[in-house]
């Protein structure tokens, strides 16, 4: 094989090159695509009091229209939440004509928000995605659903969840 | 949900997810 | 002979694979919402030493298209044209690139995408027939039929995934002067000391990804590709018009590998090989002496493999 990589065209001696033609060009440096590993931590971290990140997480909750379970006694620091969720429409509404909100798409995003201590007054508020629910079928447990066909639905885009995550996550930062 | 520090008012956040008997950890960015 | 057998196996291969075959057990997916400035959409593709996301707007919850080296020549085509206009192309999100390619006339690239289960001879064709470079794999989420982004296919990750997988690749051995493939006339050419901005011209004009770059004696001696504009802007060196292209190549960045070549004697067994072992994108034909002879791109060698 005659395949080759050409010598003049690596970085360092197409600077030196360069840089011999236009000593000036010594000063301009390489783009440093810094590999600073991007850090990722699970959920949010907070030292504040647990009662306190509850009620922050309540208070931006309301701020952004989401509904929520009452707690239960035992489970106070879970926190099940509705999100109603409906995109804009993709399709240009006509005007005058009331917004069509395709009924067969469920619009409410559940999501389970819990507050865990990992050591003394160190917590973690972690999100979960806990499926959809239409407006009609009001608080109807989910039918169980078998392996095989959890197995098919396990196709979901996470990006609605994502968004919504990000949008609790910057009320609690602003609000904080 | 994974989350990163905000840096230059953007933030990101990861979940895995199984998609069929694959994993894919999606990432979103958002700006604040 | 066996060029046609191979060819025929290797064919037969494509079809009888889907996209979502060539996805590891485990990957990430970078996407970015629409509403996110182009400056850090930049900075993070090159934290992560990518070059293309896909896009997803959080106003109607779908997929957007892909954000891919092109719009970035289209930002510093649309500065070129409006030096003025550095505080809108500072302040531009990623909605705002549609009114970028408007304002430049430049060609709304049509957003192709495929379902992870059809074969990947069809996603080929589809890249093919599109002049796009890679393919979003697209399904349908159960709930809320609305798109999801399970990942995108690059025509890099296909040939090399046909290298390691298709034993046949090895009796490609017909010398590349005796097939019909790549490009090796009226091909553009600059020099060191052409302005940045007549290659990335060239670029939109001959609508290639890269641009080689010869001495007086028609050696080739570098390249300029699409994925450059990325470090051009992050530099902010693009609102230097003058700059010539050896001094824009500077800041490329230290882990790229370097420009590939091959001669006629070269064939697609040997670069299957390469393309196996080595990320590259294209490959510059030069003559014993070094002299540009011409290119073949990975579209060359899939259009080869699928209808020659």
């Amino acid at each position: 094989s005659t395949i080759a990589i050409l010598p003049s065209s690596l970085p360092q001696i197409h600077r030196a090159y360069m840089v011999q033609s236009y000593p000036e060009l010594a000063s301009v440096q390489p783009v440093v695509t810094k590999k600073s590993k991007t850090r990722w931590h699970f959920g949010i971290r907070s030292r504040s009091y647990p009662l306190d990140v509850m009620c922050e997480i309540y208070r931006a909750l309301k701020n952004l229209g989401a509904e929520w379970v009452r707690p239960s006694e035992e489970e106070l620091w879970t926190i099940k939440v509705r999100w109603k969720y409906s995109p804009v429409a993709q399709k240009e509404k006509k005007e005058g004509q009331e917004e069509e909100t395709d009924d067969s798409v469920p619009d409410l995003m559940k999501m389970q928000i819990q507050l865990f201590q990992l050591e003394p007054n160190n917590y973690l508020v972690d999100f979960k995605f806990d499926g959809w629910e239409s407006k009609r079928k009001d608080l109807e447990e989910e039918p169980v659903v078998d392996d095989e066909e959890q197995e098919q639905i396990s196709s979901f885009s996470a990006y609605p969840f994502l968004h919504l995550a990000t949008k609790l996550i910057m009320e609690l930062a602003v609000n904080s | 949900l994974a989350t990163t520090s905000i840096k230059h008012n953007t933030l990101a956040v990861a979940s895995v997810i199984r998609y069929k008997r694959k994993y894919v950890t999606q990432i979103l960015y958002a700006p604040l | 002979r066996d060029q046609q057998i191979a060819l025929k196996a290797i064919r037969s291969f494509l079809q009888s694979k889907n996209s979502f075959d060539v996805l590891p057990v485990s990957y990430r997916l970078i996407v970015f919402e629409t509403s996110l400035l182009v400056k850090r959409a930049l900075n993070i593709l090159l934290q992560n030493s990518i070059v293309s996301a896909p896009l997803w707007n959080s106003k109607t919850s779908r997929f957007a298209g892909l954000l891919t080296s092109s719009d970035f020549i289209n930002v510093i085509q649309y500065y070129s044209q409006n030096p003025d206009q550095f505080q809108f192309v500072d302040n531009l999100t990623l909605d705002g690139l549609r009114d970028v390619e408007k304002a430049i006339g430049a060609p709304q690239l049509e957003t192709i995408s495929i379902h992870p289960f059809k074969s990947l001879y069809e996603a080929c064709v589809k890249m093919i027939e599109s002049s796009a470079r890679r393919i979003p794999l697209i399904d349908e989420d159960e709930k809320t039929h609305r798109e999801i982004v399970v990942s995108v296919l690059t025509q890099y990750r296909i040939l090399k995934f046909v290298s390691m997988n298709c034993r046949e690749t090895k009796i490609l051995l017909q010398p590349l002067s005796e097939l019909k493939v790549g490009t090796t006339t009226n091909l553009s050419a600059v020099k060191l000391e052409t302005p940045v901005m007549d290659v990335i011209h060239l670029l939109i004009s001959q609508s290639v990804s890269s641009v080689p770059i010869v001495d007086d004696q028609d050696k080739l001696i570098n390249v300029y590709e699409a994925v450059d504009v990325l470090s051009l802007i992050k530099g902010g060196m693009y609102t230097d018009l003058s700059l010539s292209v050896g001094e824009a190549l500077i800041k490329r960045s230290d882990d790229f590998e370097g420009v590939y070549t091959c001669t006629l004697e070269d064939n697609l067994c040997v670069i299957l090989e390469t393309i196996r072992k080595s990320r590259l994108h294209r490959l510059f034909i030069v003559d014993t002496a070094g002299k540009l002879i011409g290119v073949i791109t990975l579209s060359d060698i899939l259009k080869y493999l699928l209808f020659d």
